[in-house]
């Protein structure tokens, strides 16, 4: 995250807006809502308020203008500058400008409102653009779906470094920064050369075995082709490849590359056709065997002999007794398999074929 | 328009007033009044050097394909850096 030259910020938390034009692309309650619900964004996470107020001159003035419209930094048609805002301050500090040459929506079709002005409105407040690809401060547009936004981590950073944390506690928004929140759903994890992979959303965080702290990059900065939300990732180290599976498909990676010929279809990995999706699957090096969950069952699959064994699927509770009846993830690391049930993580001696420790799933990041 | 560029792809004399442009509104790139040496800090590659390293792209100075795509997403007008 950064700031503005000289850091400015607003002296004061209690913060007046106005919004004094329409597009009309949107209803005006729709427009209301995108900009009410962009700042609750930040107040959510900070002591700041915001009114609107309907006449007289507010701290933040918001407009829809097409190219010059006033301040000098004309727009440039549809497309390309969506909107403009500038750092806290009189006059025209704090204003926000929308550029009504483009097609504004409440979803995914032309530029969402919400999302480009809960943006511009972190200028309004003082952050300038971050280089964190992932984080809402980023320059370029992404359209991050549909419901459930979630402030990002960096932003939550840089707008509390400015005018401290929300005095409401428990917020659900600090959970992405691993603090003592206990729940941190992990969808695959995966072990890679150097690091382990913890698949999250649209997010994984790289941890690397000599570090304490893992570093939080967005999927599809890596894989633009991977979809997000993977099911299940494993790594095959005598093909030197990594697999992510997403319902019925499957991916193999080579580094940052995708194989070709892939996405594959699982059923001919030896799955019966009518199986959906896979949960979480590990590579047992000492076996040469990599275990799929699935449900309440598991199978397994001979690497080498590239087949399915016989005489599966079998109740993941017959084998693993004590983790549960599903599996959410699991990665092997030492002669320990991992498994993660919800909020838990089971460690799994492969030796003594017993669970050896019951941990919260988020203790591997220090929580 | 004096901007280095990269490899074979063929950028058209509209491409690099895009570029320029691009530079001005978000890396402060000044004009250049005919004749008069810049300042190291504010020529063309070293605002694209500024650019591609704010985006985390190969930093080279010179304008290449993939840094002539990013310029083309859509984004907010504001300026990444500067004042």
């Amino acid at each position: 995250y950064n700031f503005f030259p000289r850091k400015l910020k607003w002296s004061k938390m209690n913060l007046t807006y106005r919004i004094m034009n329409y597009t009309s692309d949107l209803r005006r309650n729709e427009v209301d809502r995108a900009f009410k619900k962009a700042f609750k964004v930040w107040s959510d996470v900070t002591p700041l308020n915001f009114t609107r107020i309907r006449s007289g001159v507010a701290d933040i003035m918001i407009s829809f203008g097409t190219k010059e419209h006033g301040d000098f930094y004309p727009f440039d048609g549809p497309s390309g500058l969506l909107a403009h805002a500038f750092p806290p301050g009189p006059d025209y500090g704090g204003d926000a400008h929308f550029d009504d040459d483009e097609v504004w929506s409440d979803d995914s079709k032309g530029y969402n409102l919400f999302l480009v002005a809960a943006h511009e409105f972190g200028h309004s407040l003082g952050l300038e653009h971050s280089r964190d690809p992932g984080a809402l401060m980023f320059p370029i547009y992404t359209y991050t779906g549909k419901t459930g936004f979630v402030l990002p981590d960096d932003d939550v950073q840089g707008i509390q470094e400015l005018y401290g944390k929300s005095i409401t506690i428990n917020s659900p928004l600090t959970c992405f920064n691993y603090s003592t929140s206990k729940i941190l759903l992990f969808y695959a994890v995966t072990r890679n050369i150097k690091y382990v992979f913890f698949l999250s959303t649209r997010f994984f965080w790289r941890l690397h075995p000599q570090m304490v702290e893992a570093e939080l990059v967005l999927l599809k900065s890596f894989w633009p082709e991977l979809p997000n939300k993977i099911d299940a990732a494993y790594e095959n180290p005598i093909k030197d490849l990594v697999f992510m599976f997403k319902g019925k498909k499957v991916w193999a990676l080579n580094g940052y590359d995708i194989v070709e010929d892939f996405p594959k279809k699982i059923y001919e990995m030896g799955f019966p056709k009518e199986m959906k999706r896979i949960d979480a699957a590990v590579h047992v090096k000492d076996t040469g065997k990599t275990l799929f969950f699935t449900g309440n069952k598991y199978w397994s699959y001979d690497e080498e002999a590239e087949v399915m064994e016989a005489g599966y699927p079998r109740l993941i509770e017959e084998e693993f007794t004590g983790i549960g009846d599903k599996v959410d993830a699991v990665y092997e690391r030492n002669g320990y398999l991992y498994f993660f049930n919800g909020p838990l993580q089971f460690e799994y001696s492969i030796w003594s074929q017993r669970i050896v420790r019951v941990l919260h799933t988020n203790s591997l990041f220090w929580c | 328009i004096p901007i280095p560029l990269e490899d074979s792809h063929e950028f058209t004399e509209k491409d690099l007033q895009f570029a320029e442009r691009y530079l001005r509104t978000h890396y402060d790139l000044r004009p250049n009044p005919a004749g008069i040496m810049r300042k190291s800090g504010n020529t063309v590659a070293a605002k694209l050097r500024e650019m591609q390293a704010f985006f985390g792209l190969e930093v080279t100075g010179k304008l290449d394909e993939e840094t002539y795509e990013l310029m083309q997403k859509p984004r907010c007008g504001v300026p990444d850096v500067g004042e």
